[in-house]
């Protein structure tokens, strides 16, 4: 109940206790002193195991610009989070370019400009009319002006809208990004699953980056969309600025669920 | 003595996997399977179809429940309406929305950028107010949204708009010195025109879990909710989180956001909608 009551997907709450269950009775809780304690430690236990990923840091590509394409449901947090990653970038002494093939939502390419500027990195803002022509200039412009990293912002999407996903899917085909990021809302309930799915069943996700953890939403979305594609958590949004953006912590994000 | 369960436990069961799957919660989802398990003793639930007029028109209860707010006398002629939510739900597409339907209809409106915070946040109204054939006021970037509120409000006034579309910035609940300044947006209106914000709707993005009856909770203290609108339901995410707040909150569902062009608005309607967590 619990679990449900932190948005965690209702099947895979089923498996989570199921394990915890087949743990409890190995590790003889009940012939524990505190078998209550001993439980809510497994739990914590499993869920943050659950939750860890074998890489939560950023792969480099061999050949520069590494591209990495951020893709998710509408109003996620895909633009902000191209701007903190932006600044992440820079911090640690990368070039990154940012440029975004949103070509859809009004004032969506001023956005990432503007966001750009606040992060103090570079913007792609040639026009364009078509999402795949823009990222295939854009990754020769990152060429041409040495940045090791080339970040694109896409627009948000239904994962039903077959356009759309197509769309992405010729993107990602044209970029061959290194790091494909779902980003997704912390605050999202049952269907995050879902989506996040077919996002990775059409792209092949590499990462999820969860926005808007400063809230107080418990995130069982994050577990249910970890434990079901399989992809690692790697970032979490903090906030609307340019710095809000954290490596993402598991033993953290346990706690959270856990309430 | 409690009398057999009228319906088969393996029917209930798939009611409740598509409550939960639709956000409806796991207190609500176990109410609303308490009442079908007993409400009727003696009667046997035999098929999924009963079952399911049972289930929609407990389902359409709640959401009917509230009252229907008695439309504030409107003493100036002009409907203030004020748009919050938390970020990214969808407010400034619905407030073009919202103002392209009142237009089509032949009223006199405009629009207001109050966000005066986010990257671009003006230069996409701007776009919306176009679409919608609505002029927008706006001030410079970073101002504060409170003047430009009190300018949009002289505005509406001075040119008899028959009503103002007031758009906010995205804001998490929990950050009170943001739910502060919306406090003063909503006072600020009202010193203008004492009955106003005549509606203030809040925008919930569909695919919010349980936590979008704590924000309804927060926006309703800091700015009277009046209204909800769900948006992105055109999407798979049926927005069940609705219920709770209907139900605890005695906030009624009014708007439905079923797409991002202009036209994709369409009024709340409990069959369609309970239809839709159903089918
Ligand atoms: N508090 C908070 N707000 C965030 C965070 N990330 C993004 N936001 C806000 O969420 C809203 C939506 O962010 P966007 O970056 O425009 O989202 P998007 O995914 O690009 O939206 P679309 O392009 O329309 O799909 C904005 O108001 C952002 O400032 C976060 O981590 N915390
Ligand atoms: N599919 C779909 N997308 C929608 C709907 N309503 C809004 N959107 C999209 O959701 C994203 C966010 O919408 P906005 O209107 O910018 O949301 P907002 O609440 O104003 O965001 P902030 O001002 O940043 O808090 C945009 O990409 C919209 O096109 C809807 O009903 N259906
Ligand atoms: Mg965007
Ligand atoms: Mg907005």
């Amino acid at each position: 109940m619990a679990l449900l009551e932190a948005d965690v997907n209702v099947q895979v709450a089923q498996q989570f206790l199921s394990r915890v269950r087949e743990r409890a009775i190995g590790d003889e809780v009940l012939k524990s002193l505190t078998p209550g304690q001993h439980l809510v430690g497994i739990v914590r236990e499993e869920l943050e195991a659950l939750l860890k990923g074998p890489d939560q840091k950023l792969k480099i590509s061999a050949m520069p610009p590494t591209t990495l394409v951020l893709c998710g449901l509408q109003g996620s947090g895909k633009t902000t989070t191209a701007g903190k990653l932006g600044w992440l970038l820079k911090e640690r002494g990368n070039l990154p370019l940012l440029t975004s093939v949103d070509v859809h939502r009004p004032a969506a390419r001023e956005q990432l400009a503007t966001v750009a500027r606040a992060a103090q990195v570079r913007c792609f803002e040639e026009a364009g009319e078509d999402p795949v022509d823009l990222a295939a200039r854009s990754v020769y412009a990152a060429r041409q002006t040495g940045c090791d990293f080339l970040i694109v912002d896409s627009a948000g999407r239904l994962q039903i809208d077959q356009k759309l996903m197509e769309e992405l899917a010729r993107v990602v085909e044209r970029v061959q990004p290194t790091e494909i990021l779902y980003v997704a809302d912390a605050m999202s309930g049952q269907d995050a699953v879902r989506s996040a799915l077919e996002f990775h069943r059409r792209v092949n996700l590499t990462g999820i980056v969860l926005t808007k953890l400063d809230g107080d939403a418990r995130g069982g979305a994050a577990l249910s969309v970890r434990s079901i594609t399989g992809v690692p958590i790697k970032f979490a949004g903090m906030g609307e600025r340019p710095e809000d953006l954290e490596p993402f912590y598991p033993d953290r994000m346990a706690s959270r669920i856990l309430g | 003595v409690q009398g057999p369960a009228r319906v088969d436990a393996d029917l209930l069961d798939r009611v409740e996997a598509i409550l939960l799957l639709s956000d409806v919660g796991p207190a609500l989802t176990a109410e609303v399977i308490h009442s079908l398990r007993r409400s009727a003793p003696g009667t046997q639930v035999k098929n999924w179809s009963e079952l399911l007029e049972l289930v929609r028109g407990e389902m359409k209860r709640i959401l009917s429940a509230v009252p229907p707010r008695p439309k504030a006398s409107v003493t100036s002629g002009l409907e203030v309406v004020l748009l919050v939510g938390v970020n990214g739900g969808g407010k400034t597409t619905t407030a073009g929305k919202l103002a392209a339907r009142w237009a089509r209809e032949g009223k006199r409106g405009l629009l207001c950028a109050a966000d005066t915070f986010r990257a671009a946040a003006v230069e996409q109204i701007a776009v919306w107010a176009q679409r919608a054939g609505v002029d927008l006021i706006r001030h410079q970037g970073g101002a504060d949204p409170s003047a430009v509120v009190f300018d949009s409000v002289d505005a509406a006034l001075a040119r008899h708009c028959d009503f103002l579309i007031i758009d906010t910035a995205g804001r998490l609940h929990t950050r009170e010195p943001l739910m502060h300044e919306l406090e003063k947006v909503v006072r600020v209106i009202r010193k203008r025109i004492p009955r106003a914000p005549h509606q203030v709707l809040l925008v919930l993005d569909a695919t919010t879990g349980q936590n979008g009856v704590e924000q309804a909770r927060r926006f309703l203290q800091f700015a009277g909710v009046t209204g909800l609108v769900l948006s992105k339901l055109d999407g798979t995410a049926r927005g069940g989180v609705a219920l709770g707040i209907a139900k605890e909150l005695g906030i009624s569902l009014q708007w439905v956001g079923v797409g991002e062009g202009v036209e994709d608005l369409v009024e709340f309607d409990p069959d369609a909608y309970v239809d839709g967590i159903f089918e």
